[in-house]
């Protein structure tokens, strides 16, 4: 899974 | 943000407001998959619902508002319009979308980076942008006509899905812990329907080039 947290794409 | 990231984001807002313009303009849609577009429009609404809890910037928050404002603006179109709705092919316009939403809805609940509504609402959206193209193909190649989807709009998705998978191989090579693999598998998928779509659309321009050569 993700450590990225923020969903900063589009 | 990476060069990258960005002509992507460009190249796909392009995509949609060229398409818009052009109904605008025109007055017509023929060629227009509503059903695609209105996958679109769900896909939009359904991942951009960290509008109402999540500030990233300002630039984020605008964006987000004109895909979602112009690819509504789009449905709005085709479904209401006096002139445009009538040019809509919608006896062509047959795949059954509703039952895209389903199983991408059901792959939502089962594979996600965290069971809470956002992030199965953020996989499901992900999941249908990868198979929303399809009704577009269908159509295409059910009327081969290519008058209005032209060039460009193909040329622009292309670019924003070549332009978004170099965004994530620059990403993971120079940011800690940057992985997503929900976003990576689908996007992939996304850009292998796509190839097919653009193969069509090369296939029918080349066939109506022939058909215009005397005999």
């Amino acid at each position: 899974s993700s450590s990225n947290d923020v969903k900063d794409e589009l | 943000m990476n060069m990258f990231r960005f002509l992507g984001d460009m190249t796909h807002l392009f995509s949609v407001l060229v398409l818009l313009l052009k109904i605008h303009t025109i007055k017509s849609c023929a060629g227009i998959s509503l059903k695609t577009q209105e996958l679109y429009a769900i896909v939009f609404a359904t991942r951009y619902l960290d509008l109402f809890t999540d500030y990233i910037s300002l630039y984020n928050t605008v964006m987000k508002l004109v895909y979602l404002g112009s690819s509504l603006s789009i449905v709005w179109y085709m479904r209401r319009h006096k002139l445009v709705r009538r040019s809509y092919d919608k006896d062509q316009d047959t795949f059954r979308h509703h039952f895209l939403i389903l199983p991408c809805l059901i792959l939502a609940l089962l594979i996600n980076e965290k069971f809470t509504f956002m992030e199965v609402m953020w996989a499901f959206s992900l999941y249908l942008e990868a198979v929303a193209i399809l009704p577009q193909l269908v159509l295409l190649q059910r009327t081969r006509n290519i008058d209005n989807l032209t060039g460009q709009y193909v040329f622009l998705l292309g670019a924003y899905r070549s332009f978004y998978i170099l965004n994530w191989i620059y990403r993971y090579f120079t940011e800690v812990h940057y992985v997503h693999w929900i976003t990576w598998i689908s996007g992939l998928v996304q850009t292998l329907l796509y190839g097919d779509f653009f193969y069509y659309y090369f296939h029918s321009w080349k066939n109506n080039e022939k058909l215009q050569l005397p005999a």
